[in-house]
């Protein structure tokens, strides 16, 4: 089986502002497969907090489009995660 | 021939045996490593014994990369190990600390995982235990500890990430951990376990709002520690108890280490705070790994100040 690959995946960094929009995240999260970074389930998604997730290339518009819908402030931090999993090894071999 | 081990870089799983059986072999008077169990997929959990003491001493256990895909973890562990072995007999204070007390090293906890996220899946969290059931695979280590077990939603799904397993200590990395710390109970006077990423010192309760008894004394200590941590590049680290800090959870080895009565116990939530997450650079492991070196070792000096 070859590795899994994250080519143009992304992550992205929440910043909620009150119980509705968290509700709007886990509501996301129950339709789309969102890898919670910080916090590490959906379950602890709360109002006033910042989260990180990671979501395909295939869901981001969806979800993008969700947020923008419900005026959720966001940050992309991660525009293509294959390209940092690469980017981690940078200190070359001594 | 697994290839050669540099702190600087982020290590697979066969360079960090290598690395183990080095280190015992370069300091065979401060260095030793004990086997505390194997994994499903049948790897060895090894756990690094340093200091000149017998196991009678105060102690402090420490371990890394409960979540496989927090790499910086077991880098930090690699790094405490080096640091510890190579500045006795030059470092007064490291000197002192391991003329008076050991420390108990697991630089990777969860084996299998960490396995997985070199060869398979970069971002793989959990170990690699097959589910009953399920065709979803691995348990969450940090959920699995008989601390409040399974008291939170969401824990009880095998194919969610913080899976719980199906019953407190049903995962043989849980176990060889327990076992191994209950055997070493009366010496172990701290629990540290080491994460990744938020920036954060950590003590208990996750499963309760309450604080624990101790909590003025281990506010201090989370403060000083973040204190002498921020003092190397100026890195901002908060602190408090789990359930103030980040949220509740159930079943974490901190809120279990602190229940058996290891009154000292502290998770850091190493670099960084969102930038790469768990992508850190290898550029910035030996910044990170100094910093923290500070922290621990101001934990350590306070243990063998104060501690009975």
């Amino acid at each position: 089986v070859p590795p899994v690959r994250f080519d143009r995946e992304k992550v992205l960094h929440v910043n909620l502002q009150d119980e509705k929009q968290a509700n709007v995240l886990k509501g996301l999260a129950d339709t789309h497969e969102l890898d919670f970074w910080y916090p590490d389930a959906p379950h602890h998604v709360a109002g006033n907090m910042t989260v990180d997730f990671r979501v395909s290339e295939k869901e981001f518009q969806s979800v993008q489009l969700a947020l923008d819908q419900h005026e959720m402030r966001y940050e992309i931090l991660i525009h293509d995660l294959q390209e940092v999993i690469e980017k981690q090894f940078d200190v070359k071999e001594d | 021939i697994p290839g050669r081990h540099t702190y600087a870089k982020y290590n697979t799983w066969d360079k960090i045996v290598a690395w183990t059986e080095k280190m015992v072999h370069k300091h065979p008077e401060m260095v030793s490593r004990i086997k505390i169990g194997t994994t499903i997929e049948d790897n060895p959990l090894y756990v690094l014994k340093i200091g000149t003491g017998d196991e009678r001493r105060k102690a402090i256990f420490m371990d890394c990369g409960i979540h496989a895909r927090e790499w910086i973890s077991p880098a930090f562990c690699q790094w405490f190990v080096y640091q510890a072995a190579k500045s006795y007999g030059k470092n007064k204070i490291m000197t002192k600390l391991l003329d008076r007390m050991n420390f108990y090293v697991l630089p990777v906890f969860n084996v299998d995982g960490y396995i997985w996220t070199w060869k398979q899946n970069r971002m793989w969290r959990k170990n690699r235990s097959r589910n009953l059931n399920s065709k979803c695979i691995g348990t969450d280590l940090n959920r699995n500890f008989n601390a409040s077990w399974n008291s939170f939603p969401d824990t009880n799904k095998p194919c969610g990430e913080t899976y719980a397993g199906p019953a407190p200590e049903s995962e043989k990395e849980t176990r060889a951990v327990t076992d191994f710390i209950r055997k070493h109970r009366k010496s172990l006077e701290a629990y540290i376990t080491i994460h990744s990423y938020s920036q954060m010192v950590l003590f208990p309760y996750g499963y309760t709002a309450k604080l624990p008894p101790d909590q003025e004394e281990l506010t201090k200590v989370a403060k000083v520690s973040t204190d002498a941590l921020s003092s190397r590049y100026e890195t901002r680290y908060i602190y408090g108890s789990i359930a103030s800090t980040i949220y509740r959870t159930s079943g974490s080895s901190l809120d279990w280490a602190y229940n058996l009565g290891i009154k000292h116990t502290f998770a850091f939530e190493l670099r960084d705070k969102g930038r790469f997450g768990f992508l850190l650079p290898e550029s910035q492991i030996k910044s990170t790994c100094k910093e923290t070196m500070l922290a621990v070792k101001y934990i350590a000096k306070y243990i063998l100040r104060h501690a009975s």
